[in-house]
């Protein structure tokens, strides 16, 4: 696969490039948390697509962003799980 | 740091239109 680029991006429709951002993200992010992969790709793409492509480009943002959604679905969890 | 991200979010599932 080449490279997802902003111009590739620009020229598909809007939820399309939520889709194309989505096939690229998933593999990655199913690297690092495959468990949760699906859960964490959908919170990223919630982000913009200028952000989605940087983090595309740069594994450490990435990694960052991933972990922080851990962290957030982790919590959320808990506080699910808590006795109320 | 309060998180910005959406632990509600819709899950993404490869190959399926999102």
């Amino acid at each position: 696969q080449e490279p997802l680029t902003a111009s590739m991006l620009a020229s598909a429709p809007l939820q399309e490039q939520k889709q194309m951002l989505g096939e690229r993200l998933y593999p990655l992010i199913h690297a690092m948390h495959p468990a949760l992969a699906g859960k964490i790709t959908g919170m990223l793409l919630e982000i913009d697509n200028s952000e989605l492509l940087h983090m595309l480009e740069s594994p450490e943002s990435l990694h960052t962003k991933v972990e922080e959604a851990v962290a957030v679905l982790q919590a959320h969890q808990a506080k699910d799980i808590s006795p109320k | 740091r309060k998180s910005s991200l959406n632990p509600e979010a819709k899950e993404f599932v490869p190959g399926v239109k999102y």
